[in-house]
């Protein structure tokens, strides 16, 4: 249908990680 | 047909939490003081006032810009403030039969009532 959006899942990280502080 | 796409990253916001998390660890871009019983603890305002009511009245208005330290009581509550700010970064509340009445009354204090709600339930059910 027009206008249809689909969502999809990303299961993985979506960021960067900080590192953690020695 | 699917016009379009939307990623949904399921778990955007653990990540960015944890990192916040970290940025109070390491102390960048922390912009106010607690002093508990004279102890300091680091924090962020946008995470405090995100999460408790009391820190929202404190924050919310044009004076709060300027509030870099904010004595907390310290007394019997104090021993509930470091587990409470743990769990405002972490998602996680550590509770013991030990420290729940602390926590309990921290949890009051900051107008945190759905861990409120839990302290009660887990006093509660370590009685039964």
């Amino acid at each position: 249908h027009e206008g249809l959006v689909a969502t999809v899942k990303e299961a993985g990280r979506s960021i960067h990680e900080i590192p953690r502080e020695e | 047909r699917a016009l379009g796409y939307v990623r949904e990253f399921t778990r955007h916001s653990s990540d960015v939490l944890g990192n916040l998390n970290e940025l109070r660890l390491r102390g960048i871009l922390t912009d106010v003081t607690l002093l508990v019983g004279g102890q300091p603890l680091r924090a962020h305002k946008a995470v405090l006032i995100a999460c408790s009511g009391f820190f929202y009245s404190i924050f919310r208005g044009r004076a709060g810009v300027g509030v870099d330290v904010l004595s907390l009581p310290g007394g019997p509550e104090a021993g509930g403030f470091a587990p409470l700010l743990d769990f405002m970064y972490t998602s996680r509340l550590r509770l013991s039969p030990a420290t729940a009445p602390a926590v309990l009354a921290a949890a009051t204090y900051l107008q945190m009532d759905h861990v409120v709600q839990a302290c009660h339930r887990f006093i509660q059910a370590s009685y039964e």
